[in-house]
C-alpha cells in the first residue's frame, strides 16, 4: 500500500516542483516503485521529467477515465508519472458543484495505491480546490519553504488549511516536513527566518537541506531531474540525502 | 483619468508583488497619484506597504461595499492602497455564480479612476477569475519574468489568456512590458532564456531589469518598499530606473 505525500505550499516559487522532480527521482532510483501525479494546470513536474501535459488527469476529475489509463513511464525504471493538463485551471470551476468536489482525487488514486511504495502530488501555488484534493488524498504532506519573508507570512494559513482538512475530511494527515530550499545561509534574513522555523517546528524540520544550486534550475530545460542532468552537482546530492532522511523516517520499523 | 496596469504571471515567485510594491512607490515619489490594488488572497503586496488585511475587498466584489470605503493610505504619500483579503480564497469559488463575473472589478474599479494618475493591480499566481478579473479591468498588463526554464514554459499560455480577454471583455488590453527580475547574468541559462525572450517580444521587453538583491527581500519584514529601506540598494535603484522608463513610454505626448 503505497505512501500517499502531498508537496503543497501555497506561495509560489519555493521550489515545490523541484522537490517532486527530484525526491521522486531520488527514491525510485533505490528500486522502489513511485508515482508523481502532477495536479499544477502548469505542469511544470511533468515537463521537467520528460512528459507531455495530456488533457487526462482532466477526464479522469470530472469521472470519463480512470487514473490507471493515464500513467505514463519515465526515463527513470521505478518511477510513473501522472502528467498535467492545461485544463486543470477550469477543472477548479467545475469541480465546485461535483459531490464530494474535495476527495475526488483520492478516490481516484486509490485504485493504484498497490501498485506503489510512494505516491508525491504536486499542487500548484494556492489553497483552491486543487491542492485541497491532494491534501485529502494523502497521508502527509511535505512543505517547502524560502528562508524570506512573504514565504513565512503564508505558513500560518497552510496550517489553519491543513487543520481544517485534519479536522473534516482527512484525520490522518500528518507532517511529513518543513524542507528549506534554495538556501542561502549568507544573508541575515535567511539565519533569521531558519531560526524561527526551527525554533517553531523543532523535528518536523527535515535535517536535509537544498542549496541554491543553479543545476537544479537548468535540468527542466533538458526534461530531466538533476540526478541524471548532472549527478555530482550540490543540488542532486542534496535531494539524494533528503531521500535518505525519508526513507529512514518512513521505514525505521 | 488613471491609467490601470495588471502585474500578472501566473508562474510562482516570479517578482509580481516586488515589482508592485516597488514600482508603485518609485512613482508616487514623483508626486504622482497612486493606488495598488492587491487581490492576491496571500496579500503580501499589503504587508509590503505595512497594511492589514482586511475582509473589505471581499465585501466589494460581492457587492456589499464600495470600493472608495476600503482605501488606506501608506507611509507614502502619494501612494494609497486597497488591502487583500485572506477570504479572497473563497471568492473565486463564489463569484463563479455571478453575472459578468469576469468584469467585477471592473466596475468597482471605474469609480475611482480619476482619483489616481495609475493604478496597479497585483495578482496572485493563477489563471483563475481573480487575474482574470484584474485583466478585464487593465488598460496593460506588465509581466514580471525570471529568466529560466519553468517561468518560460508559461509565458505562451499567458498570453494566450491574454488574447482571449483582448478578444471577449477588454479589446484595449495592451502589454506594458515584459521585465527581468531577480537576474544574475553569470549563469548561460539566464543568458540563453534573456535572449529568446528579447528575439521574441524585442521592444515590448523593458530596458530596466531587476537585479537580484537581498535587500528587496529583506524590506518586506520591515512593511516598507525597497526606497524607504535602503535608497542607496541596487533593488531599490533599479525599481527606480524602471519608474523613470514607464513613465517616459506613458507620457511621452
Ligand atoms: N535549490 C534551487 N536552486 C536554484 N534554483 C532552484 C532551486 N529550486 C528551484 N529552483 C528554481 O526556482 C524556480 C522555482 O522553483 P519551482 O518551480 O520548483 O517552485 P514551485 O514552488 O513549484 O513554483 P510554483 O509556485 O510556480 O509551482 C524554478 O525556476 C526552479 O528551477
Ligand atoms: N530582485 C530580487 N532580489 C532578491 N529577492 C527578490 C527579488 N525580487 C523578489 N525577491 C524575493 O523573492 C520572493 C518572490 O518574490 P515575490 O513574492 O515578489 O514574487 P511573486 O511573483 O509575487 O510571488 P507569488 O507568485 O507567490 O505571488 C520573495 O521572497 C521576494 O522577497
Ligand atoms: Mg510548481
Ligand atoms: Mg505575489
Amino acid at each position: 500500500m503505497a505512501k500517499i505525500i502531498s508537496i503543497a505550499n501555497q506561495k509560489g516559487g519555493v521550489g515545490k516542483t523541484t522537490t517532486a522532480v527530484n525526491l521522486s527521482t531520488s527514491i525510485a532510483v533505490t528500486e522502489r516503485r513511485v508515482l508523481l501525479v502532477d495536479i499544477d494546470p502548469q505542469a511544470n513536474a511533468t515537463t521537467g521529467l520528460g512528459g507531455k501535459a495530456h488533457e487526462n488527469i482532466y477526464d479522469v476529475l470530472i469521472g470519463n477515465a480512470d487514473i490507471e489509463e493515464i500513467i505514463v513511464p519515465t526515463e527513470i525504471s521505478y518511477l510513473f508519472l501522472v502528467p498535467s493538463s492545461l485544463s486543470l485551471v477550469g477543472a477548479e470551476v467545475e469541480l465546485v458543484d461535483m459531490e464530494d468536489r474535495e476527495s475526488i482525487l483520492k478516490s481516484k488514486i486509490d485504485g493504484v495505491r498497490g501498485d506503489y511504495d510512494y505516491i508525491f502530488i504536486d499542487s500548484p501555488p494556492s489553497l483552491g480546490l486543487l491542492t485541497i484534493n491532494g491534501l485529502v488524498a494523502a497521508n502527509s504532506v511535505l512543505i517547502p519553504i524560502q528562508c524570506e519573508f512573504y514565504a513565512m507570512e503564508g505558513l500560518s494559513r497552510l496550517f489553519s488549511t491543513i487543520n481544517r482538512i485534519r479536522n473534516s475530511l482527512n484525520p490522518g494527515l500528518d507532517i511529513e516536513g518543513i524542507l528549506f530550499t534554495m538556501l542561502d545561509m549568507r544573508p541575515l534574513l535567511s539565519r533569521e527566518v531558519r531560526g524561527e522555523v526551527e525554533k517553531h517546528f523543532k523535528d518536523r524540520v527535515f535535517k536535509a537541506s537544498i542549496p541554491r544550486n543553479i543545476r537544479l534550475a537548468e535540468a527542466p530545460s533538458f526534461g530531466k531531474p538533476a540526478l541524471l542532468y548532472d549527478v555530482k552537482s550540490k543540488g542532486a546530492r542534496a535531494y539524494f540525502e533528503l531521500a535518505e532522511e525519508f526513507l529512514s523516517r518512513n521505514e525505521k520499523n
